[in-house]
C-alpha cells in the first residue's frame, strides 16, 4: 500500500509526464525529474523503486512505459462514475473541467436544490433535484461522490451517501468529515495551497 | 526550509486544530492527532521536533499554541493581497470563499474579458477589463495571482505577471507554469485527487 505523499508524489509526476510526451519527449532521466518537482534524486528514485519494471537509470526512463506504469498502480485503466452533489459555481466548474473526462472520471449526474437548477442539463451532464439521490443511487452505480454543498447542508447529505454503494468522497465543501470503514473520504482545501504560496513568500522575502 | 511535504501536512494539522479548537478541545497528542491525519505518529513527531516550543509529549500539546506556532511558521500573520485572473465558474468560486479571507488572503480585484463580466462587482470585488491589469500593478501591491483561465490564454497573461512585483501564482489553468527565479509557482489540478481516490478505491478492491 502506497504511502500518502508518495501517490501524491505519482500524480505529479504523471502530469510532467504528460505534458513531457506532449511536446514529444520519449525518456527523462530521475534527476531532471526531481528538477521540474523541487525535489531530491534520491526521492525520486526510491518513490520508482517500487516499481522494477520502469526502467535502466543512467539511461533514463522510457515515458510510455513510465505512464502506463503509474496508470496502472493508480488503477487508472477504468473509467470511475461521478456525481456532483451541489451545481453551483464550483460544482459547475468541474462539470464543465475537460482534463477531468480526459482521465476517465465521467461526470454521470449532478444533484441541487434549486429550482433554476434542477433539470438543466451542463455540459451533457443532467442535474437532478436532490430529493432523487437516494433512488438515484439505488438505480445507478456510483463510484464517487463530489461535496460542493454550503457547509450546513453535508451532514443531511451524508446520511444518503452512507447508505448507498458510494466508494468514496471527494469533499470540497467546509468542514472535515471523516473517513470511515466502507468509505474512503478525501477533504480538499484550496486555502491550504494559498497557505503553503504564503510560506514560500515569507522564506524569500527572508533570505 | 520547510520540505514541501511537511509544509502540506502542517497546512493538514492546521484544518485538523482548528476544528478541535472550535469544539472547544484544548489539548490533543501526536498519536491522536496522526491517527486523524492517517499517518504515524512518528512522522507527527518528526514534523513537531522543528518546533522546540509546542509543548510536551505524552501530555499533549495545547491546541492554541500549537496553531499559533505553525501560523507563525506558515507567515500566515499578516495579510496577502489576491487577485483572480479569470472570474469565470472557479475563478468567482474563490471570490466568494469566506475560508479565504478569513485566513487573510484578500481578493482585491478579478481580472476577465467577457464583456458581461467587466465591471461587475462579486461579494464586493470588482472585475476589471484584462487590458488593465499592467496598469492595476503598477498601482497595486499584490502578493499573489491566481490563474483560472482557459490554457491558451496563460501565456499571454504570464508576460505581464512577469513584468510586475507580484511574488507568486497559483495556476488552476491546464498546463505547467515553470518556477523561476524571482516567481513562485503552485500549479494545482484538482484531477491529481480523483486519482488518489482511484488508488484508494482498487487498494480496498483488492482487499
Ligand atoms: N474546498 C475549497 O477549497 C473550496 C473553494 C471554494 C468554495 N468552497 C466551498 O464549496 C461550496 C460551494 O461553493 P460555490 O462557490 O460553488 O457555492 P454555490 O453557492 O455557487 O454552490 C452551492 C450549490 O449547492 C446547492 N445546494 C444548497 N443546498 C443543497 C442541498 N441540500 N443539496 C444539493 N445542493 C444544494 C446550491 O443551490 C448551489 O447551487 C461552498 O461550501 C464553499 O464554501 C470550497
Ligand atoms: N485545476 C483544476 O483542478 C481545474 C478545475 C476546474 C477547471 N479548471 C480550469 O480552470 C479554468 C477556468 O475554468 P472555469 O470552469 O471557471 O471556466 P470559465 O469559462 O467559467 O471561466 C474562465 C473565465 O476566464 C475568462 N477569460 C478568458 N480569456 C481571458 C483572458 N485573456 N483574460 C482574462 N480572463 C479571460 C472568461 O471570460 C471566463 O470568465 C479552465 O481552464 C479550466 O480548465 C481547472
Amino acid at each position: 500500500s502506497l504511502p500518502q505523499y508518495t501517490l501524491k508524489r505519482l500524480t505529479e509526476y504523471l502530469n510532467i509526464l504528460y505534458q513531457l510526451r506532449e511536446k514529444g519527449i520519449s525518456s527523462i532521466s530521475s534527476g531532471e525529474l526531481a528538477q521540474r518537482m523541487n525535489i531530491t534524486d534520491v526521492q525520486v528514485r526510491k518513490d520508482l523503486s517500487c516499481f522494477d519494471s520502469i526502467g535502466k537509470r543512467g539511461v533514463g526512463y522510457d515515458i510510455d512505459k513510465f505512464i502506463s506504469i503509474i496508470e496502472e498502480d493508480l488503477g487508472l485503466n477504468r473509467e470511475l462514475s461521478v456525481i456532483i452533489i451541489g451545481a453551483g459555481r464550483l460544482g459547475s466548474a468541474l462539470i464543465h473541467y475537460k482534463r477531468l473526462s480526459k482521465a476517465r472520471f465521467r461526470v454521470k449526474a449532478g444533484f441541487d436544490i434549486a429550482k433554476d437548477k434542477i433539470n438543466k442539463t451542463i455540459n451533457k451532464v443532467k442535474i437532478f433535484s436532490i430529493e432523487k439521490l437516494d433512488e438515484y443511487l439505488k438505480e445507478n452505480k456510483i463510484d464517487i461522490a463530489v461535496f460542493t454543498v454550503p457547509e450546513d447542508e453535508v451532514e443531511g447529505i451524508m446520511d444518503i451517501i452512507k447508505k448507498s454503494d458510494i466508494k468514496a468522497i471527494l469533499n470540497f465543501s467546509p468542514g472535515i468529515i471523516n473517513s470511515r470503514e466502507n468509505l474512503i473520504v478525501r477533504n480538499l482545501d484550496i486555502v491550504s495551497d494559498f497557505k503553503i504560496l504564503s510560506y514560500k513568500i515569507k522564506e524569500k522575502n527572508n533570505a
